[in-house]
């Protein structure tokens, strides 16, 4: 129904102006329907200004920036509409270390009421892991899970 | 509810069985490049009634069955288990403990259970309906999907959305 | 025209069976033309194996397994057709330590003769660098180069 | 021949006057997201005569022009110098160092120069023409653009190889 539509929409674009803010320690950001008239169709535009940068168009923000918007939108939906649970597949790929630190708080704030499973390559990320698994493949083709302690993270030895 | 373990068996490069449990908080999953990490997101996909193969990065279902190695044999089935804590009953059944598992054949042929009950792919699609739990795409992102989110066009980006609203 | 195609294709095709085996340590991948008898309009296909591991579709393999197989086709073209000059924007992102290695071997079998510009976040990369530049926001918005030496990195202070 | 230095100016992100000079073997650039690394290899593609804005993440070409910031007024043009060491004679030119130079001012209009002699686009293009630079599509690879090499449909892959062949 139109109602319910944009009454998450009003909550996920409230959590994004806020989302954004912290995960880039300032600046701002929105997101709006290109057709308000019709909300159960018209596309969604994202606007976003890193702190300290002029606006611009969001293809010309840096790849790291535009991880950071994009899980600020994915957060604030998530906490509209939140999940038991979340599996996250290396969205940190891009960012650097000091984003990961703030990309990680964020996750913090649901870690209370959901559980989440994220793949990384970080060691950042794997420090603030309650728990943490190594997939390795002792034998080549076959998956093995382990469960590891912080300093012996199979990281470095693949067969590629 | 929370989310306790997860028990391959047979899936994708999980040949032997293997089981995830599942903590409060965040659970990191790590290891080079190749050895099933994206698997293991893929295997929770299935389990909770994924229908696309693509969306698990095969071409047909048949590919989610361990084919083999230099030193193993392709296994006859693939199977996947999925067990949740049902205390607060989000998950409308009645029970504390709610255990879906998906099986697939070489044949082609599927079985599924609820609590080892067998069922229909129908009855887990209407078992996660309504609770925030199934292939919501704001709660499972795939490798390299998050620059989707900003790259798709403004008409595209509605899925996220609709799924939440 | 049909002879120039096809005998670049060839040494394209060679040199892709050699160098995914150097990235991956063994296994086995090919190139080859979905029509042979159109070789200006066919498609071309592509097959890797990792070492240990049965033959499958390409879809299947691992974030890093893919951007292996990528780089062993970019640097076959490359062999085949050299530039003086090639510039890498984060192909090593999803590539573990191991990996890395490997490609930056790769990379060292063209150094003689072409120039490379690598940009990354991987420490890995920056150690094998003949010149490191670091490029910084000390005023936000405006960007800076400066030179770097490898123990003074300026990675993990962004502003986001 | 070999590329001896990039230089920019009000060039996206660069809004003062940059040098970067290049060696023999692997220059790395590293620093903080948003900084600007990127912007160097667009600042490469433009200056070899790259004409679609989208290349270089823009939707115009005015894009390229530093748009000010917190502190800065927007400059009035962007303009973006690469110069070789052309001994070996690989570009078609009597000079034994070539610079290429190209502006854009905030009118629309653009201007060329080669070694301080003011030329056209098309010169620019003609300069490069079978000599391995430009914007090969297999020596420039843009961020994030390497899973493309093998996602995209055989079809669409040929255009790596006709550059090349
Ligand atoms: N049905 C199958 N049988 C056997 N192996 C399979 C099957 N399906 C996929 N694989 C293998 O699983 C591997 C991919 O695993 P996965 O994508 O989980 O790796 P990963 O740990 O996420 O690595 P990366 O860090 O590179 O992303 C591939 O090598 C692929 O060949
Ligand atoms: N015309 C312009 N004027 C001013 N700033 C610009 C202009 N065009 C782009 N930018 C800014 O440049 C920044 C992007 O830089 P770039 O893509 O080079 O970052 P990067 O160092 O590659 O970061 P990452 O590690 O995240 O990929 C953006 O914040 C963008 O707003
Ligand atoms: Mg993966
Ligand atoms: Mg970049």
């Amino acid at each position: 129904t139109i109602e319910m539509f944009m009454e998450t929409f009003q909550r996920v674009a409230d959590n994004f102006r806020v989302f954004f803010r912290r995960l880039f320690n300032g600046g701002q950001a929105r997101i709006y329907l290109l057709d308000e008239s019709d909300p159960l169709e018209s596309g969604i535009e994202v606007e976003a200004r890193p702190p300290g940068k002029k606006p611009q168009g969001i293809s010309l923000l840096s790849g790291g920036e535009q991880a950071m918007t994009a899980t600020a939108l994915l957060f604030s939906i998530f906490k509209a509409k939140p999940s038991p649970f979340c599996v996250l597949d290396e969205v940190d790929a891009a960012l650097d270390d000091a984003n990961i630190g703030r990309f990680l708080n964020l996750v913090q704030e649901f870690t209370d009421d959901s559980q989440f499973i994220i793949i990384t390559h970080s060691k950042q990320t794997m420090a603030r892991a309650n728990v943490l698994y190594g997939v390795t493949m002792p034998e080549r083709g076959v998956s093995q899970l382990v469960s590891v302690r912080f300093d012996e993270v199979p990281e470095a030895e693949s067969a590629a | 509810m929370h989310f306790k373990r997860l028990e391959m068996f047979g899936f994708k490069s999980f040949a032997d069985r293997t089981q995830v449990r599942l903590e409060q908080g965040i659970t990191a999953v790590v290891g080079p490049n190749g050895c099933g990490k994206s698997n293991i997101l893929d295997a929770v996909r299935w389990s909770l009634g994924e229908q696309s193969a693509r969306e698990m990065r095969g071409t047909h279902m048949l590919d989610l069955i361990f084919n083999g190695s230099e030193n193993r044999q392709p296994t006859g089935m693939a199977e996947v288990s999925i067990t949740f804590d049902n205390s607060d009953s989000r998950l409308p059944v009645d029970f504390a403990e709610v255990q879906v598992t998906r099986r697939l054949y070489r044949s082609g042929e599927s079985e599924y259970f609820i609590n080892k009950t067998p069922c229909r792919l129908k009855d887990i699609h209407e078992l996660f309906m309504d609770t925030g739990i199934g292939t919501n795409a704001y709660s499972m992102i795939g490798q390299g999907k998050i620059d989707m989110v900003l790259s798709s066009k403004p008409e595209d980006r509605r899925f996220l959305f609709e799924e939440a609203a």
